[in-house]
């Protein structure tokens, strides 16, 4: 699991 | 991009932009929680502050922008423009119950523990939850305007097409980010017993349609 978001959503 | 994300963008778009509509058109937020209209101007407030730091499409800064745009107009139009019209005696939620808790686990449970990051995960455990003032209104006074409804089906299908979204990520991408996934279960499932009544008891000729 990635410690990080999606920047790309909304 | 893939078409879940795209449909659920555009479904999210579509309530938002019904709702504005909505009000405008009749002159009236009757019926309405501000409670939860201010809670979602929060939620977009504090999940795009990379706005002015990060750039990364045309597509997502003009839906960033529109979205906050539109959740201020909503606001301003419920507590300036028709205020008279706004029924705040059955809007009476404690949004304290929501944004305390909300904040705590912002702070305890994310990605990275820098004030972007809490914020971000703030907003994203927030919006889960923001719509809960407008059901209880809805509970309260035991009925909602047919376009209401299309309101909050378009606003409950947009995270449940998000969470089709994620499992296209984890199955092509190997991407999973935990609280957004828990926190789009959280909110798909309160509009759960909602999708159960617009589906059965919603379109044909009624003009409202009664919660229990």
């Amino acid at each position: 699991c990635h410690r990080t978001r999606a920047k790309d959503e909304l | 991009m893939n078409v879940f994300r795209l449909t659920g963008d555009l479904s999210h778009l579509a309530a938002i932009i019904i709702l504005l509509l909505k009000i405008w058109k009749s002159r009236s937020c009757a019926g309405i929680s501000g409670k939860s209209q201010i809670l979602f101007a929060v939620v977009f407030t504090t999940r795009y502050l990379d706005l002015l730091t990060s750039f990364i499409s045309l597509y997502n800064t003009s839906m960033k922008l529109i979205y906050i745009g539109c959740a201020y107009a909503t606001v301003y139009l419920i507590y300036v423009k028709f205020r008279a019209t706004y029924d705040g005696n059955h809007d009476s939620f404690r949004v304290e119950f929501l944004v305390v808790p909300v904040g705590g686990l912002a702070v305890l449970i994310n990605h990275n523990f820098s004030l972007m990051e809490i914020l971000w995960t703030f907003s994203i455990y927030l919006e889960s939850v923001a719509i809960l003032p407008q059901l209880f209104m809805i509970s309260k006074t035991g009925e909602a305007e047919t376009i209401t409804t299309h309101y909050l089906f378009c606003l409950g299908l947009y995270r449940a097409l998000y969470l089709l979204n994620w499992i296209w990520r984890y199955y092509f991408e190997g991407f999973l980010d935990m609280i957004a996934i828990f926190a789009g279960l959280v909110q798909t499932v309160l509009y759960c017993d909602f999708f159960y009544l617009y589906v059965t008891k919603g379109g044909k000729d009624r003009k409202k349609v009664m919660l229990p």
